[in-house]
């Protein structure tokens, strides 16, 4: 149920 | 040359059996401001930050900047080993493709080294801006850790929700739904108990709570937890480790439809 949202669409790659 | 020499060894032993189950294989960066090391899950979903500052350790040689890539089940294996009153010193030599772990007993009678390889990691670092958020709930960290067992009991995601009531945390699943609301309390005997809530703005968010169990798993370094929340952002919750810094989980929310 619902959807899993990832780390990597909050915090950009240095 | 590296040389970083713990006298609360304990505290490296709780470290890692706080992310070991969360992160195979991670980087730990040696520099002159501490011992560091962000890593993601596999899947993307949550990540650790750890810090152990400088100042921290009994002493700490760092002569240049240091990436060791290590397996944390394999490292924590090593610890393991180590009495939980035993000093630990981490050693390394530049360029080299060992690390030592070596504990010695309070009474210095007994020595031990456990030589370790190193790995090649090409792990993502992220930016991690600081930010400001909607709701910061510091707890005691037991507390919090029974919650998200319990929860998990009745359903796989949890809905923190912080009110001027307070901060909830509710679940639901096929036998049914629970609901469980801290409110702040500051009389406390110990400030450890003290359950402290800062609300900017009410905020929900949904989040897995399988990652939230693996966050527990860091109860041992402290007695308070301090959960941070925003609305656009990733949860942090934050154990600190001693006086020498901190662990940081992030976990991404979930969108209920």
């Amino acid at each position: 149920r619902g959807v899993q949202l990832n780390i990597t669409e909050f915090y950009r790659s240095t | 040359m590296l040389e970083l020499r713990l006298v609360q060894g304990s505290l490296l032993k709780k470290v890692l059996e706080s992310v070991k189950d969360l992160v195979n294989d991670a980087n730990f960066d040696c520099s002159a401001t501490g011992f560091s090391l962000q890593a993601m899950d596999s899947s993307h979903v949550a990540l650790v930050a750890l810090l152990l500052r400088s100042e921290g350790f009994e002493h700490y040689r760092c002569d240049r900047n240091l990436s060791m890539g290590m397996n944390l089940n394999n490292m924590a294996k090593m610890l393991k080993c180590a009495g939980n009153d035993d000093i630990v010193t981490i050693k390394a030599d530049d360029g080299g493709d060992t690390v030592t772990f070596m504990f010695e007993s309070p009474t210095q009678d007994k020595i031990a080294d456990f030589e370790m390889k190193l790995m090649d990691i090409d792990s993502e670092h992220l930016g991690i801006p600081e930010a400001e958020f909607q709701a910061i709930v510091r707890m005691p960290s037991a507390e919090f850790a029974r919650i998200c067992k319990d929860l998990s009991s009745i359903g796989d995601t949890v809905v923190i929700s912080v009110t001027k009531e307070g901060v909830k945390f509710s679940t639901r699943g096929d036998i049914g739904t629970a609901n469980i609301v801290c409110r702040q309390n500051t009389t406390v005997d110990k400030p450890e108990d003290a359950t402290v809530i800062e609300m900017q703005e009410p905020v929900s968010l949904t989040f897995a709570l399988r990652y939230m169990n693996s966050f527990t798993k860091a109860t041992p370094l402290s007695n308070q937890v301090t959960i941070s929340l925003s609305s656009e952002l990733p949860v942090v919750v934050e154990y600190k480790v001693a006086e020498m810094g901190y662990i940081r989980f992030y976990l991404a929310p979930k969108l209920e439809e």
